[in-house]
């Protein structure tokens, strides 16, 4: 554990708690891709379950836990609380080709071809493009409320962080995955737009609006 | 390439 990787990781949660928060005291999940959260639910169910076969430590098992809880909440939240609300003649994102490439993908470049390897490799490969449905329901109505634009910006920096990480455990302990590297280097990549856009309008308290 | 710790990231 180094400071990059705790901020990452609270960065996370920060960004899960965003949208939770945001969710329930609206009421609404306008402008929210239940088709993202619907990826990240299934990335956070592939990758954790080595909960039960590994143990790493109490901080490792605590947030496993907190963000498997924490997507099925939101999954919850959309499409049985507030489904009233949910926006989905924007959500229009065919998400079969993100899932289809990144199943190939884990088959074909993984460290070891076991179930559990694979599945691991899988929900890397997922998650690095699991926000495009938002990014895209984002650029199709034009428009984001200031507090997804925060949830996005903290989700973003997660990834940006656990780079940071990397080069640090590379050189520290000669420690390095070159399949989460990759994967969170293409993941940090698709937010770049976002978080120009981010630091030019919404920090200084415009509304995250893009050019018609 | 072998697989030489268990992935403790999250």
């Amino acid at each position: 554990m180094n400071i990059f990787r705790l901020l990452g990781d609270l960065s996370h949660l920060l960004a899960i708690m965003i949208l939770l928060q945001k969710i329930f005291y609206s009421r609404s999940c306008a402008g929210i891709s239940a088709k993202s959260q619907v990826l990240f639910a299934i990335v956070y169910t592939a990758r954790y379950l080595d909960l039960v076969t590994v143990y790493v430590s109490l901080y490792n098992i605590s947030m496993k836990v907190v963000f498997l809880l924490s997507s099925y909440a939101t999954l919850y939240l959309i499409y049985l609380k507030f489904r009233a609300t949910y926006d989905r003649n924007h959500d229009t994102f065919r998400i079969e080709f993100l899932l289809l490439p990144a199943i190939v993908l884990a088959l074909l470049i993984n460290h070891q071809f076991s179930a559990l390897e694979v599945l691991w490799t899988f929900s890397i490969y997922l998650e690095s493009v699991a926000i495009l449905p938002q990014l895209f329901m984002v650029s199709k109505t034009g428009e984001a409320e200031s507090i997804t634009s925060h949830y996005l910006f903290a989700l973003g920096s997660y990834r940006g962080l656990y780079i940071l990480n990397w080069f640090y455990r590379y050189w520290t302990e000669g420690h390095y995955d070159l399949i989460a590297i990759v994967a969170g280097v293409v993941q940090t990549v698709l937010y770049c737009d976002f978080f120009y856009l981010y630091v030019t309008k919404v920090l200084k308290g415009k509304k995250l609006q893009l050019p018609a | 390439v072998g697989l030489q710790t268990p992935h403790d990231e999250l």
